[in-house]
């Protein structure tokens, strides 16, 4: 699951 | 982005910044883990590879910069700087002990089997433990300086503030990422005893003294 890969939290 | 995510950054921040002014004002970093701050460079540096090829905003691409910029200021001042103030007999904590488990874990837990999916798996593990050495040094001194309590504090609320965010995306959005909430409660779980001597001593104007 890409979502987890991109991730936007610091 | 929410308020508690919101929050939880900038509690990181305000902790960040903190302990980068009082080893600068005070020209000493007396009761401070340099090996935590090693460890928490590297977790910076580990997590924001992708710094300059995966733009998210310009909101994440400045604290990214400013994390890294003032954990490296932070550990230059104490290694070198301010190195004469540095008490290294009292940060004694083997940090291979934490960063060759965290490695290991990193390879066989993760979302992905690529180079920067593992950096990043080994920055969200390494960071849950990074805080280890800075808590055993105040536990073999017995105390801490309040500044330095006030520090951990913000540092400690950032990561319960971002379990927080957790839950709320997950009932938001569905959004959760286990690796993350698991690391994050572990690191919020190893603030608790000191949680409650802040909230016992330093709130009372008390000074941060650990149970011989």
């Amino acid at each position: 699951n890409d979502n987890d890969n991109d991730h936007d939290e610091l | 982005m929410n308020i508690f995510r919101l929050l939880g950054d900038l509690s990181h921040l305000l902790a960040i910044i903190i302990l980068l002014l009082k080893i600068w004002r005070t020209r000493s970093c007396a009761g401070v883990s340099g090996k935590s701050q090693i460890l928490f460079a590297l977790v910076f540096t580990t997590r924001y590879l992708d710094l300059f090829t995966n733009f998210i905003s310009m909101y994440n691409s400045a604290m990214k910069l400013i994390y890294l910029v003032c954990s490296y200021a932070t550990v230059f001042l104490m290694y070198f700087k301010f190195k004469a103030t540095y008490d290294s007999n009292h940060d004694t904590f083997r940090m291979e002990f934490l960063v060759v488990p965290v490695g290991g874990l990193a390879f066989l837990v993760n979302h992905d089997f690529t180079p920067l999916e593992i950096l990043w798996t080994f920055s969200i593990y390494l960071e849950a433990v990074a805080i280890l050495p800075q808590l055993f040094m105040i536990s073999k001194t017995g105390e801490a300086e309040t500044i330095t309590s006030h520090y951990l504090f913000a540092l400690g609320s950032y990561r319960a503030l971002y379990i927080v965010n957790w839950v709320f995306r997950f009932y938001t959005e569905g959004f959760f990422d286990l690796i993350a909430i698991v690391a994050g409660c572990v690191q919020t779980i190893l603030y608790c005893d000191f949680f409650y001597l802040y909230i016992t001593k330093v709130l009372k104007g008390k000074q941060l003294t650990l149970p011989a």
